[in-house]
């Protein structure tokens, strides 16, 4: 069986709404270790990949495996219900066909409880090869998403190019042209402003800005991003959890 | 001109 105590609701509340707008059905295995997902979202362009480990949990227990399968949509309905710093707790029996969802106030005087049926999900599991990638950068989450949005306004589009000078972010579409560039730096202040940048050999990758958008709500879940890159590969996205990571593996736009 | 490829045009199944 499985029992996982988290104390606040708002720790699983933004990982869910980090990945809800691109799951549908999707099961995630428990063990010992923690939970685990893995998911292609609906049109096959990002592969979603989360871990939270036993140690983000105040108390964990789960002593055989079990695949709880969701509809994320239900899950993240259901935890509307709770509020943000309710302790929550989830259970399931072995081989039982809901889990169940616990959230109390930290005075204990209101409980509530919610039962989710489980579903059987036939799942494709990819293999996601180990990769030395050609360009790693950690920047603010929040500014790749700031940056990100305000090119969203001019194409469907961004092309990233990241070498020794800097990351670069452009845009082309109808009404012109715009971009944003970051020179690495170092912030002793906000040591999250500071943009790190690891490089083998220049990148330049291209990407659909509304995935790109669907990805960055994540933000809420780390200050810092790492982007993966290498040539005509998926990039690599990174929102690192106080134990374990939400990562997303997302397929360039590549020229014919 | 550009075209946007699938995840699992890279990766496979095991």
């Amino acid at each position: 069986m499985l029992e996982a105590k988290l104390d606040a609701a708002s720790q699983l509340k933004k990982i869910v709404e980090a990945i809800r707008d691109m799951l549908g059905e999707c099961n995630i295995e428990c063990n010992e270790t923690g939970l685990a997902l893995q998911s292609l979202d609906k049109s096959h362009i990002v592969l979603v990949s989360l871990l939270l480990g036993s140690d983000g949990f105040s108390e964990y227990r789960c002593d055989r495996g079990v695949t709880l399968g969701l509809n994320i949509n239900s899950l993240a309905t259901v935890l509307r219900c709770a509020n943000n710093d309710d302790i929550l707790t989830l259970r399931s029996e072995d081989r039982a066909n809901e889990l169940i969802l616990t959230f109390e106030d930290s005075k204990a005087d209101r409980i509530s409880e919610f039962n989710l049926r489980l579903m059987d999900i036939d799942q494709e599991y990819l293999a996601i090869p180990e990769t030395e990638y050609a360009a790693t950068v950690v920047m603010s989450a929040a500014v790749l998403q700031r940056t990100l949005r305000d090119l969203s306004a001019l194409s469907e589009a961004v092309t990233i190019e990241i070498d020794k000078e800097g990351i670069r972010f452009s845009a082309e579409g109808d009404l012109g042209k715009g971009s944003t560039h970051f020179k690495p730096c170092v912030d002793m202040e906000n040591a999250e402003n500071s943009i790190n940048i690891t490089l083998s050999e220049p990148v330049s990758l291209s990407f659909n800005l509304q995935y790109f958008s669907n990805i960055t709500k994540a933000s809420s879940l780390s200050s810092t991003v790492t982007l993966q890159m290498t040539a005509g590969m998926p990039a690599q996205i990174e929102y690192k959890l106080p134990s374990g990571h939400v990562r997303y593996y997302f397929a360039p736009k590549i020229e014919d | 001109r550009f075209k946007q490829k699938k995840i699992t045009g890279f990766f496979t199944m095991p």
